[in-house]
């Protein structure tokens, strides 16, 4: 039941990664004047990072970067991956503000942020959280890579034993899937807004994760959130908290989106999607849709403030 | 392939810091292999963890001995995972 185009994708259903894969290659073959396919690096099993480019000209223009799955078992942040990238490309050149941005700035998505922890999770265990890669001296495999980046890295709020969910790994950046995003950050050097997806517990986090100290642009980023879950409770009446990774959840050191505030990238954030019941991880796929437009309009709101307060 | 028959998952919620640093300490337990969905964040916000079915009667047993209040969130895993796999491949065929 392979679908032959991505009008005919079922974005209501959960797939796989050779599906979600297969999906990003029809998106690019139907829109070659919008959208390419890059592949940043290589997992720790060798599976491709790839990252769905959009952007109708122009050299190294500000950007926008969109991440989901980095946890695995996050499964409907893949399958909301999926959807914005199908909502990008349909919408550019109907909806004015999405064209507005994508005239000026390029958009980056990577769907499958973790594609060794997703392919266990739909072969070996649902509940996987981590990377594949084994670590030395332990039986227990995998590092969480949303504990691994180098910022606050080793600090409170990651485990230091490889048994953990929340293991930050022998050194920062040790994680393929975490250097790759790294690697291409620094080398393209013009991104403005990072965002990456998480599930669940509906809250909307800017930085920080490994201090108390108050990001200088603190107040920018709280008003914007505020607009932002705002605009998602709109659609269903979804409820979201939001504020600092440190103040809204707890400590978390070595995280991403404190990383990439801390390579100038403003514009930061962290989604923790639905649940808005008591299904966790497993998300009825009759809620994918729901969730990625409800979503969709709190990543309008940031892209567009983003395009907007040019820096 | 790892099955989850039997797991539940349980939300806790913690009445005031204190208990809310009692939830903390289950952390700690490395023996009961509680995998923590929503960690502990504030007294607003309900724990859900992960419980084996090995472990459950204890973990249980301690939650109710420090009156620590909690329901079932999820009765069965592996029953969710059998028809979340079942309604991927219905989908899958249509």
């Amino acid at each position: 039941a392979e679908p032959r185009n991505t009008e005919s994708f079922d974005f209501s259903r959960y797939h796989t990664i050779s599906e979600i894969y297969s999906f990003q290659d029809m998106l690019v073959a139907e829109n070659p004047n919008l959208v390419s396919k890059i592949v940043i690096g290589q997992s720790y099993q060798g599976r491709p990072l790839n990252v769905l480019k959009f952007s109708t000209g122009g050299t190294n223009r500000p950007a926008i970067w969109i991440d989901t799955g980095i946890h695995s078992r996050e499964w409907v942040t893949q399958a909301s991956g999926t959807w914005f990238a199908k909502k990008i490309a349909s919408d550019y050149g109907r909806d004015s503000a999405l064209t507005a941005i994508l005239d000026k700035m390029d958009i980056f998505v990577e769907i499958v942020t973790n594609p060794d922890g997703f392919y266990f999770t739909h072969n070996s265990n649902r509940m996987w959280r981590k990377t594949r890669k084994p670590n030395p001296g332990s039986s227990c495999v995998g590092v969480d890579p949303n504990r691994n980046w180098d910022a606050g890295f080793g600090g409170a709020g990651a485990s230091g034993n490889p048994c953990s969910e929340t293991y930050r790994g022998e050194k920062a950046h040790s994680e393929p899937e975490v250097k790759s995003i790294v690697d291409f950050v620094k080398s393209h050097g013009n991104f403005k807004a990072f965002v990456s997806i998480h599930s669940y517990s509906q809250m909307l986090l800017y930085p920080y994760g490994y201090t108390t100290t108050p990001v200088k642009d603190q107040a920018e980023l709280h008003n914007l959130a505020n607009k932002a879950i705002t605009d998602l409770a709109s659609l269903y009446g979804t409820r979201y908290r939001y504020g600092s990774i440190i103040n809204t959840i707890y400590q978390a050191s070595g995280g991403t989106i404190d990383w990439t505030y801390n390579q100038g990238i403003k514009y930061s954030y962290t989604f923790e999607l639905r649940d808005t019941g008591r299904y966790g991880f497993i998300l009825p796929a009759n809620q994918i849709i729901p969730t990625a437009q409800e979503t969709w309009l709190a990543l309008m709101a940031i892209m567009d403030h983003t395009f907007k307060n040019p820096y | 392939k790892e099955t989850f028959e039997g797991h539940q998952v349980l939300r806790i919620t913690a009445k005031d810091e204190a208990q809310l640093a009692l939830i903390k300490d289950m952390e700690e337990m490395v023996h009961l292999q509680l995998d923590f969905w929503r960690g502990v964040t504030d007294v607003a916000t309900p724990v859900d963890v992960r419980v084996p079915f090995h472990s459950l009667q204890s973990v249980k047993r301690h939650l109710e001995s420090l009156e620590l209040e909690y329901l079932v969130m999820i009765q069965d895993l592996q029953v969710m995972l059998d028809e979340e796999k079942l309604e991927m491949e219905s989908a899958a065929r249509v």
